[in-house]
């Protein structure tokens, strides 16, 4: 049987928590070009909207790709996305690796 | 360029 190409899923996390609770590693000019969530943490957001799991690729937050951006400038977008209050909730689009 | 040497950066939200 054919094997299915990985496929982005887009995640909406509610911030029903003081934290995200999400570590991710890599960014451009790494082995891992794409953030790749490593750690997600209990009782923090992430965790409580039940859909994101540890490796997935993060491509894009709110729409914005993270496609070329170095690990700091990829953290900063995750950390503005969290802190602004113009919105109450993050849109990750993420993909798992070899599924 | 090649990339460099991967730097384990994880950053904790």
């Amino acid at each position: 049987s054919p094997v299915p190409a990985p496929t982005a899923t887009l995640v909406r996390v509610l911030k029903n928590s003081n934290t995200l609770g999400i570590a991710i590693e890599g960014g451009a000019n790494t082995r891992q070009p794409l953030p790749r969530i490593v750690t997600i943490q209990k009782g923090g957001s992430a965790h409580n909207c039940g859909q994101l799991r540890v490796g997935q690729i993060i491509l894009e937050v709110n729409g914005i790709s993270l496609k070329g951006q170095e690990h700091k400038d990829a953290a900063r977008i995750i950390a503005e996305a969290f802190k602004t209050k113009e919105k109450d909730h993050i849109d990750f689009l993420v993909f798992e690796p070899g599924l | 360029s090649p990339p460099k040497e991967y730097e384990d950066e994880v950053t904790f939200f």
